[in-house]
């Protein structure tokens, strides 16, 4: 038992600095960094685990100090750490970029996007364009109102170059 | 693998059967206006693949069964005569049909019956939720972990959980 | 006791539908309907206050069903008819429009727009150009490296016609 | 009465004194990336009015107080030589500059003290924090319902609490 349990957390504690680093890295600075510690090292499974992530640039490693949006960005890599473990085969993310800037939802886009393909499909939800109108193809939700019922609508993004312009636009 | 496609019939906000194919892209969106039924696509996905309903925002099965009449105890004038002619489904399913990495096909599928209980069926034979479970493992699909799903307002709570929090989770996938 | 609480309740719960309405109709529909019931009639403050909310067009009543945007409507529109009870002369919002679409956010900043003046004044913190453009003035906060401190910088938006357009490419 | 300005000195990621006019605009927005310190603007705000420690993000009135070394139990080759020159700050305060329907101009302050304890004025004379919420109450500012401030990601919330809080809030107002 402690066996498993320690090679699933040395696993991940020696991707989870990688992940955040690469999560929010940008063309002018080097990613923050993040950690794992156990809090009893005889018995780890009878600790607990925590967690660091200090951001681009900053000094504090405190969790509770982060604002939203660096807490979000920190929970991103320690999932996407944690996934490298025994990796499912999808993920489906409900609107996680709700307290990011523009700058934090670019780099979680792009970040999806090399990192999605065979063995990795990503399913987001999201109402900013600036994230959806990187992926594949889109989904569209809209409420039928004649027959009260949600309806569904596909789009390919990939024959579209001007694709996300359009959707924008019928959004507002 | 991957999910090729889901099909819904009285689902929450879906009336009848509604179908969606992800077809080979590998980074979907789904988007649309607040309210529209997103959040409710997402319940869909969990749900076929056993998540109880709990977390599917639902204090029961059957309130995941679609529900057109206006809800109301008095008797409310804006329920005109052609609303209560149509009954409201009292059953419902999701299939999911999912692409293993040898190209075979899996079609998995979770009802809600008349009588509030629930089925589980894999390319059409019925299962046991224990076999399916095993089934989903097999595929790397764990569902008591659920670390691969992330239900709306949660993101922040993942990285804000305690330290016992982190090593139950790491315990449930190891 | 019951007096005072009588008269507050009264004072919101007849102004709560006309909030709520303000709050979400649009050029094309009316506005959703809201109402506040006492779940103890004889001894109001020994039982608690139901809050129901039904969006434009649907037919729900259940504040549960409700999607997060919806939701977040549903709650400004208590916030502003509770507070036109004793109403403060300031409110600090700090990004309530995290879970709206565009269409929502337009319908916020349109209602804080028209409100606003002598009396009752905004300060909103907000990571949306669609909602910040609409304000009067902006705050705008960054973070000096060198000093390793947040530093603050003002904008009087009404000095310019075209300032949002400014901003935004900014933040980009 | 309106919120004509703040003044914040040594109060959490502002370093040294920080002071911001909201002029005569009745609507203002405050911007600006992830982390940047927008929320702590907020924190400020509710600090001058007299609001708990325990809503602001902190376990004590001392982690209010800015910090800028680097927070490390092990000897960090960060903290270069320059860093450890530098102390912190051992006492912070914000002022709130608030202007009465009759023009009358009001300074209110809270400190830090380096003792970790906080004092309240008024127009520079030292009050009680009973005094000091009177003096608000009478402009309509009622700490305890706080009902005019939303915290980051506690607006759901607001719709969605149960029937008792909802009474106990209206008990509080009324
Ligand atoms: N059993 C049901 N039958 C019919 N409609 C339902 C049922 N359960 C929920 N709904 C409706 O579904 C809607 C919510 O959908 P959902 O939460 O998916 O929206 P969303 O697209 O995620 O919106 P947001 O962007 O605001 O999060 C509600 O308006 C609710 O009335
Ligand atoms: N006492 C302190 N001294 C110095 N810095 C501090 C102190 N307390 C908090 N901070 C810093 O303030 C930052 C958070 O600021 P804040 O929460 O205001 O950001 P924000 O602008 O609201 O961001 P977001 O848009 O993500 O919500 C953190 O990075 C934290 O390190
Ligand atoms: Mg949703
Ligand atoms: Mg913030």
């Amino acid at each position: 038992r402690t066996e498993l349990f320690m090679t699933a957390f040395s696993h991940i504690s020696d991707r989870i600095d990688g992940v955040y680093k690469e999560l929010t890295k940008s063309t002018s600075t080097v990613g923050g960094s993040a950690y794992l510690t156990l809090e009893d090292e005889d018995e780890p499974y009878a600790g607990g685990i925590r967690y660091h992530a200090m951001p681009p640039m900053k000094r504090f490693r405190d969790m509770d100090l982060l604002s939203g949006g660096e807490k979000t960005m920190a929970a991103l890599a320690l999932l996407f750490a944690v996934h490298s473990f025994h990796p499912s085969p999808f993920f489906v993310l409900d609107e996680i970029d709700a307290a990011l800037d523009n700058s934090n939802v670019a780099k979680i886009a792009s970040y999806m996007k090399r990192h999605s393909g065979v063995g990795l499909q990503f399913i987001v939800i999201s109402l900013k364009s600036s994230l959806f109108e990187n992926s594949d193809a889109l989904v569209g939700i809209y409420r039928e109102q004649r027959e009260n019922s949600s309806k569904t609508v596909t789009l390919d993004l990939r024959n579209y170059q001007t694709a996300s312009a359009e959707v924008t636009r019928k959004e507002d | 693998g991957r999910l090729a496609g889901l099909e819904l019939h009285n689902f929450k906000s879906y009336r009848g059967t509604a179908s969606v194919g992800f077809g080979d892209a590998s980074f979907t969106s789904i988007i649309g206006p607040n309210g529209a039924g997103k959040s409710n696509m997402l319940d869909a996905i969990s749900f076929v693949l056993g998540v109880q309903s709990a977390q599917l925002r639902s204090h029961q099965l059957r309130d995941l069964i679609y529900r057109g009449r206006v809800e109301s105890t008095e008797n409310d004038e804006e329920s005109s005569g052609s609303d209560v002619l149509l009954q409201d489904p009292t059953s419902a399913y999701v299939c999911a049909f999912y692409e293993k990495d040898n190209g075979e096909l899996m079609k998995l599928k979770r009802t809600i019956n008349t009588n509030g209980s629930s089925d589980y069926s894999i390319n059409g034979k019925i299962v046991t939720s224990l076999q399916y479970s095993i089934a989903l493992k097999a595929e790397n699909i764990l569902i008591k972990a659920k670390n691969f799903l992330v239900f709306q307002g949660d993101i922040e709570n993942v990285a804000a959980q305690s330290p016992k929090d982190l090593a139950r989770m790491l315990e449930t996938i190891s």
